[in-house]
C-alpha cells in the first residue's frame, strides 16, 4: 500500500481489507484547516479475488459510492460511478467513482494504473525473503528484491523507496521529480498479484515513451492477465498512445489485447481501460 | 483458487484541492504541512501504517502495510 501528498493531491492506495473510505473525512477536514478546499475526488479498484472477504461496503460497489458520496462535500455537483466490464471477461472489472467541483479538469496528469495476475512462478520467487534474509532488515530485504526483479531498470532515473514484507511480499514507491511510480507484489501461487502505477504528463520533453515503461514494468512479473486503466486529466485523450501500448505489448511480450474500454467523466477526465492476455493462451 | 488468501488488488482515492483565498504559492507546502500524527491517525482507521518513507522536493511518498 502506498500514501502520497503533493501539496494540494493526496493519493492513497491500499490492497487486503482495508477500509480506504474512512480516510476521506479526515482527510478533507485536516486540508480545510490549511485553507485547501476539496476540488474533485476519484475513487477506483479492480475486480477482488476475494470478494467475499471484504468487509462492508467493499462488498458492493454501489454500497462503496454511497459511503463516498456521503462522505463528500455538496459543491463537488459533476459526479459518475461507472463499471468498465469486458465482455470477455466479466470477473475483471474495473470500477470507478468521481467527483468534481467543475466540468473541466484543471489536471493534466496522466495516471496508469496496471494490475497483473497469474505472475510466472520464476519471477516471482524474487519477492519471497530468502533463508537468512531474516538476518537483514526489510529495508535491505527490499532492495535486493528490487535488484533482482530488475525492478531497479523500470525507470532508472527514479528514487526508489522499497519494503519486502514477511515472508513473502513487496512494496516499493518511485520517486523522480514530481512523478510518483509504486508497485506491490503478492507473490504467493494461487492468487499471485502484482500492480503497477505511475503519473505522468504526455507533455513532458524527455520523459519516455509510456509504452516502453509499461513493457518493462510488465516484463518483471511475465502474467498471464494484464489489465492496464489509464485516465487522461482534462482533455488530453490520446488515442494513439492507447494503440502503441498495444502494438508495443504485444511486440515485445507477445500479449494480445482482448478488450478496450473507454468512459469519461466529468471534471475528472477520461479513463481507458485494456485487458491482455499472452497471444497463446 | 484458494479459498482465502491475501488480497492484492487494491482500492484507489485521490483527493484534489484548492486554496481557498490565496494562491498556492504563498503556501507552496499545502498538504505536506499535514502533521505525521495525523496522517498517522488517518491511516490508523484505515487499517495500515506507515513502513517507510521518503521525499523530495515535490512530494512525499509513504509505503504502507496494512
Amino acid at each position: 500500500s502506498s500514501l502520497f501528498v503533493y501539496p494540494t493531491k493526496i493519493i492513497i492506495k491500499t490492497c487486503g481489507t482495508t477500509q480506504l473510505l474512512k480516510s476521506i473525512r479526515p482527510l478533507i477536514h485536516l486540508a480545510r484547516n490549511l485553507g485547501l478546499t476539496l476540488r474533485a475526488c476519484r475513487y477506483s479498484r479492480g475486480s477482488f479475488i476475494f470478494p467475499k472477504a471484504q468487509p462492508f461496503p467493499y462488498t458492493s460497489f454501489k454500497d462503496e459510492v454511497i459511503v463516498v458520496e456521503e462522505s463528500l462535500p455538496k459543491s463537488l455537483c459533476y459526479r459518475k460511478a461507472s463499471v468498465m466490464t469486458p465482455s470477455n471477461n466479466p470477473s475483471r472489472a474495473w470500477h470507478v467513482f468521481t467527483a468534481s467541483a467543475d466540468v473541466e479538469s484543471d489536471e493534466h496528469v496522466v495516471v496508469v494504473e496496471v494490475c497483473m495476475t497469474e505472475l510466472d512462478r520464476v519471477n516471482a520467487r524474487s519477492f519471497f525473503k530468502r533463508k537468512g534474509d531474516e538476518k537483514n532488515n526489510s529495508d535491505s530485504a527490499g532492495k535486493e528484491m528490487t535488484r533482482l526483479s530488475g525492478i531497479d531498470n523500470i525507470n532508472a532515473n527514479a528514487y526508489i523507496c522499497d519494503f519486502a514484507f514477511d515472508p513473502c511480499g513487496y512494496s516499493m514507491n518511485g520517486v523522480d521529480g514530481d512523478r510518483y511510480s509504486t508497485i506491490h507484489v503478492t507473490p504467493e501461487d494461487g492468487f499471485s498479484y502484482a500492480s503497477f502505477e505511475c503519473g505522468l504528463s504526455l507533455y513532458d520533453n524527455g520523459h519516455e515513451d509510456i509504452s516502453e515503461v509499461l513493457s518493462r514494468a510488465i516484463d518483471v512479473f511475465r502474467p498471464s492477465d494484464v489489465s492496464i486503466a489509464t485516465t487522461y486529466g482534462g482533455e488530453d485523450y490520446n488515442h494513439e498512445v492507447t494503440k502503441r501500448v498495444e502494438r508495443v505489448l504485444a511486440k515485445k511480450l507477445d500479449l494480445k489485447c482482448r478488450s478496450r474500454l473507454m468512459d469519461e467523466f466529468p471534471g475528472s477526465g477520461t479513463v481507458v481501460y485494456q485487458s491482455f492476455t499472452p497471444r497463446r493462451k | 483458487m484458494a479459498v482465502s488468501g491475501f488480497e492484492g488488488f487494491e482500492k484507489r482515492l485521490e483527493l484534489r484541492f484548492f486554496d481557498d483565498d490565496k494562491p498556492i504559492t504563498k503556501n507552496p507546502m499545502g498538504l505536506r504541512l499535514i502533521d505525521f500524527e495525523s496522517l498517522d491517525q488517518v491511516l490508523n482507521e484505515v487499517q495500515c501504517t506507515v513502513v517507510s518513507a521518503v521525499a523530495n522536493r515535490s512530494f512525499d511518498a509513504y509505503v504502507l502495510s496494512e
